[in-house]
């Protein structure tokens, strides 16, 4: 919130688009706007109506460098775009910097995400220290069409203006935190020495001489891959880490997606009966990858590229102890680690047996 | 890692974050401080700065403070003066 508290006594807002960048279609300007209105108009009582002329409470304008306001932009990146309080004036005004490239896809920058951040100042909110919120002050590559409202500004501009009158409430995501020891995640994987935890929008990296692992949107990295990954483990030989979901996988190779990826993971070897796979983690003493998927896992082999004869077995067969669905695996210092629903299973490859039963966010170096 | 630390690239380093903590966090090198056993008003809104981003709190410029600097964001830099 912002300090002081100052909110719209309206709740009737009106705003008007003043002038247009050149790097969009006029009409894809007024649709960016109008939607990020509705982020916030969808969650409280407040309705907004635009005007073509006169003065709205929220005056929207591209400007380059000095423009006026005491706050000049800086020129491509840096500072992107700045919105007042509520109040009289230029209180509610949104400024975005022409001399940023503004988009209506996922490249940067994405118009409508940053004009549902600045909106959200408009309207009285300060910026959070939720990494997943949208009033984060720094901006993410985030799939546009996927946006949903963090719970986090659901919370924040509730507390200011109400909840929706939509019999529903709306909710939102809201950030994994490195402490929930319930935390499922979708994927573990290692990637060059670090290790990945994969949870919805984001995943944990962590290093093996950092305590902590740094948490961070899973599109920040990679742009093209989807949330809510389902699988994933790194092949060294090759230096890639797969990543699944649904029938589709991709390769990674550090921040690239190899080219001529995704691909159906039919071409694995799975019949047409599988259309997902829930874990996976590749065995560096014996070459081979284990699919987990239901209460069965597969073997392929990396160096034939073939899915071995006689699979797909009972998971609790080869693996006693891993009895339920698993979520998760990877491998580390011979150990294959199982997260299976709340539970981590150390798992010994050389005895065969759950040597230690482990909080599922055991890596994550909570304090 | 780098081989050795370049004292130029240093001072600028400070200075873009010196730059950063006035614009962002109401850093003030004009006036006069009363030194104090536990750091400078830098170090202190250093401090802010990492405590809000969830980095470690340490008062001292790390290439990983630096790095969140750099990130593109949203400027609401003058709220505070504006209201």
């Amino acid at each position: 919130i912002t300090p002081g508290n100052p909110v719209w006594k309206h709740t009737e807002i009106t705003y008007r688009i003043l002038n247009y960048t050149p790097d969009m279609a006029k009409a894809d300007v007024d649709a960016a706007i109008q939607r990020a209105l509705n982020v916030w108009a969808d969650v409280t009582p407040l309705t907004f109506t635009r005007l073509y002329e006169g003065t709205a409470d929220i005056q929207i304008s591209f400007a380059a460098g000095d423009h006026r306001d005491n706050s000049p932009f800086d020129g491509p990146d840096g500072l992107l775009a700045h919105a007042f309080e509520p109040g009289r004036g230029i209180g509610g005004d949104a400024h975005f910097d022409e001399d940023e490239r503004w988009t209506k896809g996922s490249e940067r920058y994405n118009l409508f995400l940053m004009a549902a951040h600045e909106f959200g100042h408009s309207l009285g909110l300060s910026h959070s220290n939720d990494p997943g919120a949208l009033m984060y002050p720094t901006y993410s590559s985030t799939d546009p069409d996927e946006f949903r409202l963090p719970q986090d500004d659901i919370n924040g501009i509730q507390s200011l203006y109400g909840e929706s009158k939509n019999p529903v409430q709306p909710t939102g995501p809201t950030t994994p935190s490195i402490c929930d020891t319930k935390v499922i995640f979708d994927a573990v994987a290692t990637l060059r020495g670090e290790m990945l935890f994969l949870k919805e929008r984001f995943f944990w990296r962590r290093h093996a001489q950092y305590p902590e692992a740094e948490l961070h949107f899973i599109k920040s990295f990679w742009p093209s891959l989807p949330s809510d990954i389902e699988a994933a483990y790194e092949n060294p030989e090759q230096d890639e880490v797969l990543i699944f979901k649904g029938s589709k996988y991709w390769a990674l190779n550090g921040y690239d997606i190899v080219q001529g990826y995704p691909k159906n993971i039919h071409t694995l070897g799975f019949p047409t009966t599988v259309k997902k796979i829930d874990a996976a983690v590749y065995n560096e003493e014996t070459g081979k990858t284990f699919f987990f998927v239901g209460n069965q896992y597969w073997s392929y082999d990396e160096s034939t590229r073939t899915m071995d004869q006689g699979f797909p077995k009972e998971t609790i067969n080869d693996f006693p102890g891993i009895g339920q669905k698993v979520h998760a695996v990877f491998q580390s210092n011979g150990f294959l680690y199982f997260f299976s629903g709340k539970y981590q299973f150390e798992f010994s490859m050389k005895s065969k047996r759950v040597m230690r039963v482990l909080r599922n966010n055991s890596w994550l170096g909570c304090q | 890692f780098p081989a050795a630390s370049d004292p130029d690239s240093e001072e600028s380093d400070i200075q873009r974050a010196e730059a950063y903590l006035k614009r962002f966090y109401g850093l003030d090198t004009e006036k006069k401080h009363f030194t104090r056993k536990n750091g400078s008003p830098f170090s202190e809104k250093l401090r802010e700065m990492q405590e809000f981003f969830g980095l470690e709190v340490t008062g001292r410029l790390d290439s990983e403070t630096l790095e969140v600097m750099e990130k593109p964001r949203c400027g609401v830099s003058d709220v505070a003066r504006y209201s």
